[in-house]
C-alpha cells in the first residue's frame, strides 16, 4: 500500500512536471513529500515557477497562473490514474486568450483516453467541442436544452430560445 | 467506460425531462448565467451518490427538487438517470451498458436503481469504487474550485492523491 | 450609536433592493437583521430572487447570479456610504455579455461621486475606460506600464511591448 | 478625494519605477496572465497600511519586495507611493495635496512618508479613518473576492456592514 501510494505519486510527479512546462511554455514545477521518512502520512507540496521569473511560495502566483498550475496538476493526476471522463466548469474564468488556447490544446492531447465535458462562456474554448448544447431559461426558472451549430456562436455569441433540440 | 447520457427530471431547475447526450470526444455546454449548467454537473454528482447538500449548494437534499417558478409548481421529487457504455467490462457488473437512476421525493424517501434493478446508495458507490469514477472525485472540477488542490494545505492535498492512487 | 448603524442599514437596504432590481432587471432582493430585537450585535441576512425565479438560499443562485447580487450589494453599501475610490479586480470572471453589459452600465452611473480602477481580460468592460493602461512583462519577471489605444484592443485583444508608457 | 497617481519601486514585479495616473472618471488595466495588474492593486492595500501578509498573497511582509527574476537580481527595498487631490479638505491635512509613501527594507525596517514628512503607520491609518478609504474597506474589491460578502455568515457579514456605518 506504501509502494502502490509511491508507485502513483512518482508517476503524478512526473507528469506534473512535463505538463507544467507545456501549458507555461517553459519554467519548472514539482510536487513532493513534506516529510519523505513518512510515506503514508505526509503531507504534500507544491511548488511552481513560470518561466523567467523567480520561485516564490505559489501564493504570489496571479489567479491565470494558479488556474493553469492546478489544470497542470489535476491532468497530471488523471494521466497517472486515468479516469474515463472529466467535467469542468468553467475551469476558463481566469484565463487569458493565449492561455485559453493553451489549455484547449492540452484538453485536446488527453483525448485518446478520456471523454471530456466543458462549461465555459468563452468562445475559443467552444470551439474544441466536437457536440456543442445550449442551455437556456426562455421560460423563467425553467431550464431547457438546445442544440447550437457552432457558426451560431460566432455571430451572437449566444443561444436563443427557438431552437429545438 | 464511456458517458452516453444524462436525464434529468425535476433536478434543480430541469422541471421537464431533458437529456444530454455526450460525445465520446468534447461536449461543450453553454448558456446564460443562471440557466442550469451547473445544475447539469451536480445532477451527475448526486446521481452518483453524493449525500452532502452544501456540495450541491443546498442545505437539505430537498434543496435539488424543482421548487416552482412564476409559471410552474413546485415538484413532488427529483429524478436524474446516467448512462454508461460498458463495453470494456470495465464496471463490475454483467451488461454492456449501465444505467443508474436516483429520485428524491419531498417526504426525504430515496430510490436508486441499476440496470432497472432497485438497489442501494452502497450497491451505487461500489459499483464505481476504483474506477476513478465519484462524486468527489479528481474528475469533477466545479465552478470556481480549479485552485482548490493548490490552495489546500499540505495534508488536504494529501487526501485527494490518496484517493488517485 | 444604534442609531447610527441602523441609518446607515436602512440606506443599504433600500439601495440593495433598487440595485439589484436594476442589474437583474426585475426579480427581488433584501437585507436585514437576522435578530431585530438586537440591533447592535445581530447578524446580517441576505436573500436574493432573480426575476421569474421561486426564492431560495442564496448559495444556489449560479455563479454569476451570486456576482451580480454582490455587485448589487457592493454599490449599495458605496452609496449609502460613498468611498471616494473603488477598485474593481477581475469582478467580471463570472459574467456573461448580457450581464457585463447591466454591470458596466450601471458602474457609469456612480460617476457622479466616485472614480473607478477596473481590472479586466474582458473587451466589452474595457470600452468603458476613459483611460486604459496595459501592464507587459516583456523582460520575464519585470512589469512595465504601456498605454494603450481603444483600438488597440479591438484587433489584437491584446497589448504589445512595443509601446511605449 | 480622488486618487491622482500610484508609482510603485520595487514592489513585487514592479522591479522598475513605475507610475499610473488615474483618471476622475474610469481607469482600466488590461494585460496577459501574470503581467501584475493585481500587483497594482495590492500595492494601494499595502501603502494604505495593510499588515497581513497573506492578504498580499504572501506569507511574510518581506515577499513584497521584488525578489529578482531571470535577468535581474532582487532589490534591497519595495516602495509604493499614493498620492491624493484633497482640494475640498476630506482629508484632516492643511494641504491640497496628499502624499502617502511606504518603503520596506530587506532587514524589515519600515518607513512612511506624509507630504514629505516621515511618520508613523497610524498617522497613515488615521488620517484615512472615516473616508471610506482602507487597506480593508468595502471599496477595494479583490480578484476572485467579490461573493465574500454573500458566502460569508451573518455575523461576518455585519463586520462589513459596521465598517461602513
Ligand atoms: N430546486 C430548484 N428549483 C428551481 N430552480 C433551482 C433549484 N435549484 C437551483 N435552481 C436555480 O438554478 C439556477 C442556477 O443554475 P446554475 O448554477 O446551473 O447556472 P449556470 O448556468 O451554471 O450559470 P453561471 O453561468 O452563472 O454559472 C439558479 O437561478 C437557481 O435559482
Ligand atoms: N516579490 C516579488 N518579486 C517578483 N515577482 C513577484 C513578487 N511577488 C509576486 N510576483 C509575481 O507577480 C506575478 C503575479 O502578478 P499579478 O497577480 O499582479 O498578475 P495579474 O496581472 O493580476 O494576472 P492575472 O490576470 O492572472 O490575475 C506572479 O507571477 C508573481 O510571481
Ligand atoms: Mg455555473
Ligand atoms: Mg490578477
Amino acid at each position: 500500500s506504501r509502494e502502490r501510494f509511491m508507485k502513483t505519486f512518482e508517476s503524478i510527479r512526473g507528469h506534473f512536471q512535463e505538463l507544467f512546462r507545456k501549458l507555461f511554455g517553459g519554467g519548472k514545477a514539482d510536487v513532493y513529500l513534506e516529510n519523505e521518512a513518512d510515506v503514508l502520512e505526509s503531507g504534500i507540496e507544491v511548488v511552481a515557477r513560470p518561466p523567467g521569473k523567480q520561485l516564490q511560495r505559489i501564493s504570489l502566483l496571479s489567479g491565470g497562473e494558479k488556474t493553469m498550475a492546478a489544470v497542470a496538476l489535476l491532468l497530471a493526476i488523471f494521466r497517472a490514474r486515468p479516469s474515463p471522463f472529466c467535467i469542468l466548469d468553467e475551469v476558463d474564468a481566469a484565463l487569458d486568450e493565449a492561455n485559453i488556447d493553451r489549455f484547449t490544446g492540452l484538453v485536446r492531447e488527453f483525448l485518446d483516453r478520456s471523454q471530456f465535458v466543458i462549461i465555459t462562456h468563452n468562445k475559443r474554448t467552444m470551439g474544441i467541442g466536437d457536440v456543442l448544447y445550449g442551455v437556456t431559461m426562455g421560460e423563467p426558472g425553467v431550464s431547457r436544452k438546445v442544440s447550437v451549430k457552432f457558426s451560431d456562436i460566432h455571430q451572437a455569441g449566444y443561444v436563443t430560445d427557438d431552437k429545438q433540440a | 467506460m464511456e458517458l452516453k447520457r444524462l436525464e434529468l427530471f425535476g433536478f434543480k431547475s430541469f422541471a421537464d425531462r431533458t437529456r444530454f447526450e455526450f460525445d465520446s470526444g468534447i461536449t461543450v455546454i453553454v448558456g446564460p448565467n443562471g440557466c442550469g449548467k451547473s445544475n447539469v454537473v451536480d445532477a451527475v454528482k448526486w446521481v452518483l451518490g453524493e449525500q452532502s447538500a452544501r456540495s450541491l449548494r443546498g442545505r437539505e437534499m430537498a434543496d435539488v427538487i424543482f421548487a416552482g417558478s412564476e409559471s410552474r409548481r413546485s415538484l413532488g421529487f427529483a429524478e436524474a438517470t446516467l448512462v454508461f457504455d460498458n463495453s470494456r467490462g470495465l464496471l463490475p457488473i454483467g451488461a454492456t451498458e449501465v444505467e443508474v437512476s436516483r429520485r428524491l421525493y419531498r417526504s426525504g424517501e430515496s430510490e436508486y436503481v441499476l440496470n432497472r434493478k432497485p438497489c442501494r446508495l452502497r450497491d451505487v458507490r461500489e459499483l464505481f469504487m476504483d474506477t476513478g469514477v465519484g462524486a468527489d472525485a479528481y474528475s469533477l472540477i466545479e465552478q470556481g474550485k480549479v485552485d482548490v488542490l493548490l490552495q489546500s494545505g499540505p495534508l488536504e492535498r494529501r487526501l485527494i492523491f490518496e484517493e488517485a492512487a
